[in-house]
Parts: structure tokens; sequence; C-alpha cells
């Protein structure tokens, strides 16, 4: 459990929560964390099995996903983490956090940039996902015409200027960043109440 | 359709990136 200090911290460094919302994602945080490992944090299982329903499989954004959360880098999704990251998908958290995070998820090997082989490699993994065939001339196709709109000095990597154009030309690219649910998170999650610390 | 879109709004319909899914548990 967490005591009123904490709460509060956490909710007023996400800038999005309030008290009650922070206990209701306790719940959602108590569910996952103890869906597999019963300790409290959440494991790379617990949210592969949160996320897809099954907790072995390949996903090439899983580890990006998990390691974008872990902060401490421990191997673990704290809950302190866990509020940090879903923040940044409030539907009121800045633009800027939600363009950040998708740049960083985006960069794959962590250079710094988005590289076209990996773009290419995120377009393939959601292709077979999806498990539509697209000829390599068309894929190359898809590729140039995304570097030539995005990586406007021509140097075949998009740098996080660059992204940030990029996506405010394109504002749909943004909308995985947000999950409506956190607008109501305390309906979605109402057994919060049995614990609560505070009646906002 | 594939064909019309950039790349990254192809990547973005990824599962793995759908963290809807974290509120069906």
């Amino acid at each position: 459990s967490l005591g009123l200090r904490d709460l509060a911290h956490l909710a007023d460094e996400s800038r999005c929560f309030s008290v009650n919302e922070v206990e209701a994602l306790f719940e959602l945080y108590k569910k996952i964390s103890c869906s597999i490992i019963d300790d409290g944090l959440i494991h790379k299982e617990e949210l592969q099995l949160a996320l897809f329903k099954t907790p072995s499989g390949q996903n090439l954004f899983l580890d990006r996903v998990f390691d974008l959360f872990d902060e401490k880098k421990n191997g673990v999704i704290e809950f302190d983490e866990f509020i940090h990251a879903l923040s940044v998908f409030h539907p009121l958290a800045p633009v800027e956090d939600k363009i950040n995070f998708a740049f960083r998820l985006y960069d794959l090997r962590q250079t710094g940039f988005i590289e076209r082989e990996e773009v290419m490699q995120m377009v393939i993994a959601i292709l077979m996902e999806s498990r539509v065939k697209l000829s390599d001339d068309l894929l190359e196709a898809i590729l140039d015409k995304t570097f030539e709109d995005a990586d406007t000095d021509r140097d075949g990597k998009i740098c996080q200027e660059e992204w940030k154009e990029f996506v405010l030309r394109h504002p749909n690219l943004l909308k995985n960043m947000t999950l409506p649910y956190l607008r109501d998170i305390t309906t979605a999650f109402p057994s919060f109440v049995f614990n609560t610390a505070v009646e906002d | 359709q594939p064909a019309s879109m950039n790349a990254f709004e192809l990547i973005s319909l990824n599962r793995g990136l759908n963290l809807d899914n974290l509120f069906e548990t």
C-alpha cells in the first residue's frame, strides 16, 4: 500500500493525475504486477501478458516499451515509473513529451537518430503481424517517401528536431501516444475507493 | 491502404505500441 505523501508526490509530479487517479492506477498496477510473479513489481513477461494476452512470443516494441518504462534500468517497472510513463499518454500531457517519447521508442538502437534501417525493420514487423504482403519495391517507395518528407537535411537519418517538425505536420502519428482511458481512470478502476487515502 | 501510408503511420498500428491493452487486464 502507499502512503498519502507518496500518492500526493506522484500525483504532483505527473502534472496530470489527481491522488484518486494515482490510486486507481495502483489498482491496475497491482493487477499487472501480480499476474505471473507475485512480487508487486512489473516484470517484462507481465507487461507482455498485459499487452498481448500471452506471456511469450516476440514483438519488436516490447523491449523498447519496457526499457522506456524502466527508468532505473533494474529489470522491473516500479509503481513510480509506471505513473511517470503513463502520464506521457494522458490526453492532457504536453505534446512535446509525447513527441520525445515516440522518438525514443522508434530509435530502436538508441543512437539518437531514427535510421532508415530501423524504420525498415519496424515496417516489416507490422506487415508480418498484419499478414500484409508488400513487394520490396513498394516497401522501398514507402521508405523513400517518408524520408523525403522527414529527413530534411538528407543525411539518411531522422534527428530529434526533424522528428518534431515531421510529427507536427502529421499529428495523426501521435494518436497512439494518447490513451483516452486515462481521462476517466477512476471509473475504470472504482475499487480504489476501498483503499483510498483521500477524497479528491 | 498500406501503400498510401507513410512508414510511421504503418508502424503506429503495431499491437506492441497499443497500450490500450493494459487497461483490459
